[in-house]
């Protein structure tokens, strides 16, 4: 998965 | 989930639903940049095409689909129904301005060089600068309905709530999202100005004007 946390945000 | 991220997503939601009501019932999409529209169906089309490979929660997949939907149908009353009162005149910022550099920085910036990826950054750098036609040209008129500001206000205050969402994330999760966070402090920061004028005149009763 990429390191990014925002992947889950709209 | 936390309320900040939540009231933000409730925002943008309400920013929709204004911008459809005000179409609707004035049935015109006066003062409305289509050039910032057409980006935001850029932006949802490029970003939330990820509901077809990552699924998130019924709340998320959901509200892509009423993004992207709502979106194209925005488009789509401004190039059919109402095109009549669709005046591309004053609406002409140029938008390869924003789509180039955005690409390019996408290019540089993202979190793995492949398609997927690359789109989800030039989503995030397109999203923070999509508004920009659309102030432009309210720049240029002076003036703008109270509905179209309230529009403005909703749409400006998801992307400011967002980021205390990022700062409750940090302490909490212990994550950081660099290009997010970064570029949802320049979007953020192209409201201020907008912000000012509206809690200042619109909220106290009176007419949106820039001072000329």
């Amino acid at each position: 998965a990429p390191p990014s946390s925002s992947h889950d945000e709209l | 989930m936390n309320l900040f991220r939540l009231l933000g997503d409730l925002s943008h939601l309400a920013s929709i639903l204004v911008l459809l009501h005000k179409i609707q019932t004035s049935r015109s999409c006066r003062g409305i940049s289509f050039k910032t529209q057409a980006l935001y169906v850029a932006v949802f089309v490029a970003r939330y095409l990820d509901l077809f490979w990552r699924y998130i929660s019924l709340y998320n997949s959901a509200m892509k689909v009423f993004f992207i939907g709502s979106s194209c149908y925005i488009l789509y009353l401004m190039k059919y129904r109402y095109r009549p009162t669709n005046d591309p005149s004053i609406d002409t910022f140029r938008i390869e301005y924003l789509l180039v550099p955005c690409a390019i920085l996408s290019l540089i910036f993202n979190y793995n060089f492949m398609p997927t990826e690359i789109l989800w950054s030039f989503s995030i750098f397109l999203e923070s600068v999509a508004i920009l036609p659309q102030l432009f040209m309210l720049q240029r008129t002076g003036e703008a309905e109270a509905i179209t500001t309230h529009y403005l206000a909703a749409l400006g205050i998801y992307r400011a709530l967002y980021i205390p969402n990022w700062i409750y994330r940090y302490f909490t999760e212990g994550v950081i999202d660099p290009i997010a966070v970064t570029a949802g402090i320049v979007q953020t920061g192209l409201y201020l100005d907008f912000f000012y004028v509206y809690f200042t005149k619109v909220l106290q009763g009176q007419k949106f004007e820039l001072p000329a």
